[in-house]
């Protein structure tokens, strides 16, 4: 554990939060002008759901389950409020990206690129490529509704900053460590490459006190 | 070999 990963942890915390807090702050998902895909928050209850199937049988420290256990709980507890608490305030018909098919395309690649062709490697490296295009859905929503409330762009800053971390934390331990991880490193690269256009808007914007708006 | 790989990042 290195400090890069341990704060990139904890910016995934954050984000779980700051996203917990809108809903019961809004009373509802879609808020006043911004809104929260169900298709995302979906994708990553499957990402935790398929990458911790060694939570029982694999333990390596008392942060490594718990974070686990975390991750699969609230992401199951989001969906949960979504799709039962807050459904009359959840819009389909703004959350119209076709899941299905980066579902479809992270399933077939994880059948042809993974480290070993085994049910729980086949899963892992599935919620690895899945991870990776998870956040589609939402920043879709982002661009079809062309603004954003100041406390979802937290949330994606938060969710980006995790996954740029990573990136630091790879290197990091590539030169400490000869650590390697092609499967995550490339799919971590393309999934922080998502989000260069919201930060570029956040950082321009949003910090300067002016709405989140796309041009 | 499948039992080797251990995935340590969450």
């Amino acid at each position: 554990m290195n400090l890069f990963r341990l704060v990139a942890d904890l910016m995934h915390l954050v984000s779980i939060f700051i996203l917990l807090l809108k809903m019961q702050k809004t009373r509802s998902v879609a808020g006043r002008c911004s809104r929260i895909s169900f298709k995302t928050q979906a994708l990553y209850a499957t990402v935790f759901l398929t990458r911790y199937t060694d939570l029982f049988a694999n333990f390596q420290s008392l942060y490594n389950t718990t974070m686990k256990v975390f991750f699969i709980a609230s992401s199951l507890y989001i969906v949960f409020l979504m799709k039962f608490k807050f459904k009359a305030t959840n819009d389909p018909r703004l959350d119209t990206f076709k899941a299905q098919y980066v579902v479809g395309g992270a399933a077939a690649l994880a059948l042809i690129v993974n480290y070993a062709f085994t049910v729980q490697e086949v899963l892992w490296t599935f919620s690895i490529y899945l991870e990776a295009v998870a956040i589609l859905p939402q920043l879709f929503m982002l661009t079809k509704t062309g603004e954003a409330e100041v406390i979802t762009t937290h949330y994606l800053f938060a969710l980006g900053t995790y996954r740029g971390l990573y990136l630091v934390n790879w290197i990091y331990r590539y030169w400490t460590e000869y650590y390697v991880d092609w499967i995550v490193w490339i799919a971590g690269a393309v999934q922080t490459g998502l989000y260069c256009d919201f930060f570029y808007i956040y950082f321009t914007k949003v910090l300067k006190g002016a709405k989140f708006e796309l041009p | 070999v499948a039992e080797d790989i251990e995935h340590d990042e969450l």
